[in-house]
C-alpha cells in the first residue's frame, strides 16, 4: 500500500457516496446511467471472487465488500425507489460492444488460463470501459447537474493516481501488472474530455454544458 | 516481475 493508491481508493469510495448522496438528495437518478452501473456490478463481482479463497488485508477485504455492497445498492435504488425517474430512451449505449470484445480479449490476455484469472482479466478490462455509457449519456444530453459531474470526477481522480501507485510500485517492489496498467492508461484517457470541461466550467461555479 | 499471483489492487 502506498500513498497514491490509498488516496485512489479513497476518490472511489467517495464517488460511490457522492452517487448515493446525489440520488437521495434530488430523488432522483437523472442524469445517471443505469448500464454503468451495471456494468460495475459485474466488474466488482468478477474480481473480487478472491474474497471466497484469498485473504489479502482486512482493509481489501472490507473494501471490496463496500464496493459490490453499495454498487448493488445502487442498481437497486434505481429499479426501485428511483425508477420513474430514470430515462432509459438516452441510455442507449449497446453493451453488447463492451462485454464481447472484453470476453475476447480476457481470453487472450490473461495469466493463468483458470476460469477465476479469466474473470479477473475481464474485470480489468470491463472497468476500462464501463463508464462509456454513462458519457454516452452526457454526450447525449449535453448537460449535467453538478454533483453528477463531482461523481464523475471522483472517479476519474481514482483512475488518475493509479498511474503514479504503479510507478511507485515498479520502483520500489519492481512489481509490474500489464494487464492493469494498459486497461488503467485507456480508462484514465476516456475522462479526459470530461475534466476539460469540469475544470474550465464546474470548478468556475459555472453549469457543466457541453460545447454544442 | 509480473504478478502473476495474487491481486492485492481493488
Amino acid at each position: 500500500m502506498n500513498l497514491f493508491r490509498f488516496l485512489g481508493d479513497t476518490a472511489h469510495l467517495a464517488s460511490i457516496l457522492v452517487l448515493i448522496h446525489k440520488m437521495h438528495t434530488t430523488k432522483s437518478c437523472r442524469g445517471i446511467s443505469f448500464k454503468t452501473q451495471a456494468l460495475y456490478v459485474a466488474v466488482f463481482v468478477t474480481r473480487y471472487l478472491d474474497l471466497f479463497y484469498r485473504w489479502v488485508s482486512l482493509y481489501n477485504f472490507f473494501m471490496k465488500l463496500f464496493f459490490i455492497g453499495s454498487s448493488c445498492y445502487i442498481l437497486f435504488l434505481m429499479k426501485t425507489k428511483f425508477r420513474p425517474t430514470q430515462d432509459p430512451a438516452i441510455d442507449t449505449f449497446r453493451i453488447e460492444y463492451l462485454l464481447g470484445p472484453c470476453t475476447v480479449i480476457a481470453l487472450i490476455f490473461n495469466y493463468k488460463f483458470s476460469p477465476t484469472e479469466i474473470l479477473w482479466s475481464f474485470s480489468i478490462f470491463l472497468e476500462s470501459v464501463a463508464i462509456l455509457p454513462q458519457l454516452f449519456l452526457l454526450q447525449r444530453t449535453g448537460e449535467a447537474e453538478t454533483i453528477t459531474t463531482h461523481y464523475l470526477a471522483a472517479l476519474g481522480i481514482y483512475r488518475a493516481l493509479y498511474i503514479p501507485n504503479w510507478i511507485y510500485r515498479y520502483f520500489t517492489e519492481g512489481v509490474v501488472d500489464p494487464i492493469a496498467i494498459t486497461a488503467g492508461l485507456v480508462q484514465t484517457g476516456l475522462y479526459i474530455d470530461f475534466f476539460y470541461v469540469y475544470v474550465t466550467k464546474v470548478l468556475q461555479g459555472q453549469k457543466f454544458e457541453l460545447p454544442a | 516481475e509480473t504478478s502473476t499471483e495474487g491481486h492485492d489492487e481493488l
